[in-house]
């Protein structure tokens, strides 16, 4: 069995936004700790792994069960949240379905088909990063959206008192620096001075549902995978983009 | 110009 209440549908909404942009499909490992799921995107640039503690949840019943779910379904329902709704997860092994239910003045029930995907053997690698950023989310959200005017790409560069998001177009270029003291930057860890470039449509994707008040770990190398982590209505998110190399 | 590489290729690489 597996039945689980969300306080907010809006916030788990923001949760499928962001993985529905790079994923088609995903497979929810669900177990009495929670629920986690991890794939890579059709293209095999970028991987997404996302973890869902028991403990986001208001009520959580669950033994083992992989619920395979077509994303571009499961985000369609979840665009028609209301502000106050509860969200309810339950699966129906019956009729071999995810029921999605918002609870509000009345019950509003989808029944989403079960796909027949099992469990990514991909899982987030563990690699060291000699450089680790923490940022408020919406400062980084809102440099890569400047670098998206003149360029497909950005460059993120790390040394031990800055960091930079820079995009260089055939005419004209971008620079934010965020210098280790200001109000953007929690921490700033650099061991190695790096300097990588990352496709911009892949990373802005990643930081879909970040608002202000989120913030964003950057794990950096050079020609590493940038690793991005954050958590969103108590799930925790971990995404990894292949860099572009010279 | 730089390429753009693949995760798989990556983790092989390593």
């Amino acid at each position: 069995m597996f039945r689980g209440v969300m306080e907010s549908a809006k916030e788990f909404k923001k949760v499928v936004d962001t993985v529905s942009t790079l994923l088609d499909e995903i497979c929810f490992e669900v177990d009495e700790e929670g629920i986690k799921a991890s794939a890579m995107d059709p293209s095999h640039v970028a991987l997404v792994s996302l973890e869902i503690p028991r403990l986001a949840f208001e009520e959580y019943e669950a033994d083992s069960h992989e619920i395979g779910i077509d994303l571009e379904a499961f985000k369609k329902v979840m665009n028609r949240a209301k502000s106050k709704d509860k969200l309810i997860l339950e699966l129906d092994e019956e009729k071999n379905k995810l029921n999605i239910i918002f609870e509000n003045t009345g019950k509003r029930k989808f029944s989403l088909a079960l796909l027949d995907l099992s469990a990514s053997s991909v899982k987030v690698p563990d690699i060291e990063y000699p450089n680790v950023i923490m940022i408020k989310g919406d400062a980084f959200k809102e440099a890569l959206k400047d670098a998206d005017l003149f360029s497909d790409y950005v460059i993120l560069k790390a040394d031990e008192d800055k960091f930079v998001v820079h995009a260089k177009g055939d005419l004209n270029d971008f620079n934010a620096e965020f210098e280790k003291d200001s109000s953007a930057i929690i921490s700033l860890e650099v061991k190695e001075e790096t300097k990588s470039a990352f496709n911009l449509d892949y990373l802005m994707d990643m930081v879909k549902g970040v608002s202000s008040g989120d913030i964003i770990k950057i794990y950096l190398g050079n020609d590493m995978p940038v690793k991005l982590e954050y958590s969103l209505a108590g799930v925790n998110l971990t995404f990894l983009l292949a860099p572009r190399i010279e | 110009k730089s390429k753009q590489v693949k995760l798989s290729d990556f983790f092989k690489m390593r």
